[in-house]
C-alpha cells in the first residue's frame, strides 16, 4: 500500500484487507471501502495517496465525531467512575493509572475494591493504592460487590474526595447472574449518588475480535456505558473494532492503555490511532 | 447459519443441472465471510477456502444433488482436519517430574489456568507443584497461593524480588527432595515483541528441562493471533496451546488461525474461572463453534 499505484479493484481489495486485519468488522470494512469506491469515481480521484488519505479521514470522522470524549469531572463530588469489562482486559491496572492521573493534578482519590470474588484482586489493588498513594475502601473476601461500593461513596462523601474509582470483577457478558449483578452495582451507586455514576467505562483489550462488539452491547443493556478504555495498545493487535463500536453504537473512546506501568494511560487520540492502523 | 446461507446461494439450482463458476465464487464467499465473522485469520480464510474451493471442484460434487449440504460437508471435514483431526495429549517425562511451563499474552488466563492443571493432576492421584514465577505483577504469587489453597495443591515461591529462573530453578530442587512428580510453572504475561521478556521465556526453557510449554490464548482473540502465535513458537517451540473463556461466545477463530500458522494443536479448553473448569479440546466441537 505504498508508493504511487492505480486507483483499481486490487486497490479497494487491499484496503479492505488491510481493515480487516485490524479487527474492524466485514460490514465496516466494505462499507468504507464501498464509500471509497463511490468517492474515487465522484470526484474522478487519480493516486492511490488521495484515496488512502481518504479513507483515514472517513475513520478519523467516525471516532471523532459526537461528544464524551475526554475524561472531565463533572461539578459534583465525587464523582463516580465504574470500570466493567470481561475477565483480564485491564480494568484494574488502568484504574490505577486513572488513580495516578487525578492524584497528580491534586485530587483527592479513593479506589473501591468491589471485586470482592477472584484470587487476591482486592490485593492487587491495595497494592496499587500504595503504590499510588490513594486510599482504598474494601471488604473481606466473597463480601456483596454492592456494599463495598456503597461503602466507598460513603467514605467519599465523609472525606470530600473528588473521586471514588469502582473496580468490579472480570464477567464474561454472557453469563446473565454475573451481569444482573453489574447492574444492581450500578443501581446502587444511583442510590447513593442520587444520579448515575459519572463515568461508566467499558474496558476492552486490544487484541479482542468481533466479540467486542458484542460485550459492548451487552454491557450497555445493564449499566449506562458512557466509554471505552481501549488497553493493551503497545502490542501488535490494532484494536480496529472501537471503530466498529463507534459506528454502530455510538460509543466514544475515551482512554487508551500501553503498558503495564502508572504513566502509561493516554487520552484516546484518533489521528494517532488511525496512523497506527496504517502502520 | 453458514448451512441457510449456502442453501440461499444453490437455491435456484435445484430445476437444473450444474454450477456455474460464479455459483461456486458465491458459495466460497459465504464461507469466507462466517470464518472472518469468527476471527480467523485473513490469510488463513484465505488458504483455507482455497482448499475447499479446490476439493468442491475435484469431487465434482457441484454437479450432485444437494450442493449445499455437500459444500458443507467438505468446509466441516476440512475445518476438522485442520484443527487437529483428534484430541491432542500432554505429554509426560520419561524422567519425572514433568515440567509444565504457561506462557501467553497479559490477562489470558495462565494464572487460572495453570492452577486448574494442578487440580486435574491432583485428581489423577498424582502429587502437583504449583511454582510461582510471575514476580512481576501486583499480588501475582498471593494470587496463585490462593488457587493453590482452594485446590490442595502446594504452590511455591521465593518472593518477587528473585528473578524467574531463580525461582524456577529453586522449585525444581523443592521438587525432588518433596517427591513431586508434576511441576506447573506459571510466569507473567509478556508482549510477544518484548524481547528482554520473552529472552527470559528462553532462559526458563532452557535452565529446567521443561517437558511441555503451554501457550494461553483468550477464545476472543481476533486477527494479532497468529502474530503471537508465531513469536511465541518460534522462541520457545511451545508444545500446544490452551484457549481460555470459552464458556465466553466468541467463536474462537483464532484456534484455526493457530494452528494452521503453527502446527501446534489446541490441546485444553478454560471453560470457567472456577478450578474444575479445564477440558479436552475436541477438533469437531470447535469446528461447529467457529461455522456458528
Ligand atoms: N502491555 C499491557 N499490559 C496491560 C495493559 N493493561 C493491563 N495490562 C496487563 O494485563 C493484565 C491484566 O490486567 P488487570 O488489570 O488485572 O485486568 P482485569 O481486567 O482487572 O482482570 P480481572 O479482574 O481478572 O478481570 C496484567 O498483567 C496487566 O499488567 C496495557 O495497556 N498494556
Ligand atoms: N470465564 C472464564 N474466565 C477465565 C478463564 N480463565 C481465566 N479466566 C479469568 O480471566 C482473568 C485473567 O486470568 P489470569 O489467570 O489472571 O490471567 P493471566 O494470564 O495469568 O494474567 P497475567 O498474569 O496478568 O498475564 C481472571 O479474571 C480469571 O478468573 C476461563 O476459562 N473462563
Ligand atoms: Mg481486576
Ligand atoms: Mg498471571
Amino acid at each position: 500500500l505504498t508508493g504511487r499505484r492505480p486507483v483499481d479493484d486490487e486497490l479497494f481489495d487491499e484496503l479492505e484487507e488491510l481493515l480487516i486485519q485490524a479487527d474492524l468488522s466485514i460490514h465496516t470494512s466494505t462499507k468504507l471501502v464501498d464509500s471509497l469506491r463511490e468517492a474515487a469515481r465522484r470526484e474522478r480521484l487519480k493516486e492511490s495517496d488521495e484515496i488512502k488519505d481518504r479513507l483515514k479521514t472517513l475513520l478519523v470522522q467516525i471516532l471523532a465525531e459526537g461528544d464524551g470524549h475526554g475524561i472531565e469531572l463533572p461539578t459534583e463530588r465525587p464523582a463516580v467512575y465504574l470500570f466493567v469489562g470481561v475477565n483480564g482486559v485491564g480494568k484494574t491496572t488502568t484504574i490505577a493509572k486513572l488513580a495516578y492521573r487525578f492524584k497528580k493534578s491534586g485530587m483527592r482519590v479513593i479506589l473501591s475494591a468491589a471485586d470482592t470474588f477472584r484470587a487476591a484482586a482486592i490485593d492487587q489493588l491495595e497494592i496499587w493504592a500504595n503504590r499510588v498513594g490513594v486510599e482504598i475502601i474494601k471488604h473481606q473476601h466473597g463480601a456483596d460487590p454492592g456494599a463495598v461500593v456503597f461503602d466507598s461513596i460513603q467514605a467519599a462523601l465523609a472525606r470530600k474526595a473528588d473521586v471514588v474509582l469502582v473496580d468490579t470483577a472480570g464477567r464474561l457478558h454472557n453469563k446473565t447472574n454475573l451481569m444482573e449483578e453489574l447492574k444492581k452495582v450500578g443501581r446502587i451507586v444511583q442510590k447513593a449518588l442520587g444520579r448515575d455514576p459519572d463515568e461508566v467505562i467499558l474496558v476492552l483489550d486490544a487484541t479482542t475480535g468481533q466479540n467486542a462488539v458484542t460485550q459492548a452491547r451487552e454491557f450497555m443493556n445493564v449499566v449506562p456505558l458512557t466509554g471505552i478504555a481501549l488497553s493493551k495498545i503497545d502490542g501488535t493487535a490494532k484494536g480496529g473494532i472501537v471503530v466498529t463500536i463507534k459506528d454502530e453504537l455510538g460509543l466514544p473512546i475515551k482512554l487508551a492503555g500501553s503498558g503495564e506501568q502508572l504513566d502509561d494511560l493516554d487520552d484516546f487520540r484518533p489521528q494517532d490511532f488511525v496512523e497506527a492502523l496504517f502502520g | 447459519s453458514l448451512s441457510d446461507k449456502l442453501q440461499n446461494v444453490f437455491q435456484k439450482l435445484r430445476s437444473r443441472g450444474g454450477l456455474t463458476e460464479q455459483e461456486v465464487n458465491d458459495a466460497l464467499r459465504e464461507v469466507r465471510l462466517v470464518l472472518l465473522e469468527a476471527d480467523v485469520n485473513y490469510k488463513v480464510v484465505k488458504d483455507f477456502v482455497g482448499r475447499v474451493k479446490e476439493r468442491a471442484i475435484g469431487e465434482d460434487i457441484l454437479k450432485g444433488l444437494n450442493p449445499a449440504q455437500q459444500v458443507i460437508k467438505i468446509v466441516n471435514e476440512e475445518l476438522v482436519g485442520l484443527l487437529g483431526g483428534e484430541q491432542a495429549k500432554l505429554k509426560v517425562s520419561d524422567r519425572p517430574p514433568t515440567v509444565m511451563m504457561v506462557a501467553g499474552l497479559h490477562g489470558a488466563g495462565k494464572t487460572t489456568n495453570v492452577a486448574k492443571l494442578a487440580l486435574m493432576y491432583k485428581k489423577q492421584g498424582k502429587r502437583p507443584l504449583l511454582v510461582a514465577g510471575d514476580v512481576y505483577r501486583p499480588a501475582a504469587i498471593m494470587q496463585l497461593r490462593t488457587l493453590g489453597e482452594q485446590i490442595g495443591v502446594d504452590v511455591f515461591d521465593i518472593g518477587d524480588k528473585q528473578d524467574a529462573v531463580a525461582v524456577a530453578g529453586a522449585a525444581m530442587h523443592h521438587a525432588r527432595s518433596n517427591g513431586n512428580d508434576f511441576v506447573l510453572i506459571d510466569v507473567a504475561g509478556r508482549l510477544h515483541i518484548d524481547e528482554e521478556m520473552m529472552s527470559e521465556l528462553k532462559r526458563l526453557r532452557s535452565s529446567i528441562d521443561v517437558t511441555e510449554v503451554l501457550l494461553v490464548v483468550d477464545a476472543m482473540t481476533g486477527q494479532d493471533a497468529v502474530n503471537v502465535a508465531q513469536q511465541f513458537n518460534e522462541a520457545l517451540e511451545i508444545d500446544g496451546v490452551i484457549m481460555t473463556k470459552m464458556d465466553g461466545d466468541a467463536r474462537g477463530g483464532a484456534a484455526l488461525s493457530i494452528k494452521a500458522v503453527t502446527g501446534k494443536p489446541i490441546k485444553l479448553i478454560g471453560t470457567s474461572e472456577k478450578m474444575d473448569g479445564l477440558e479436552p479440546f475436541y477438533p469437531d466441537r470447535m469446528a461447529s463453534r467457529i461455522l456458528g
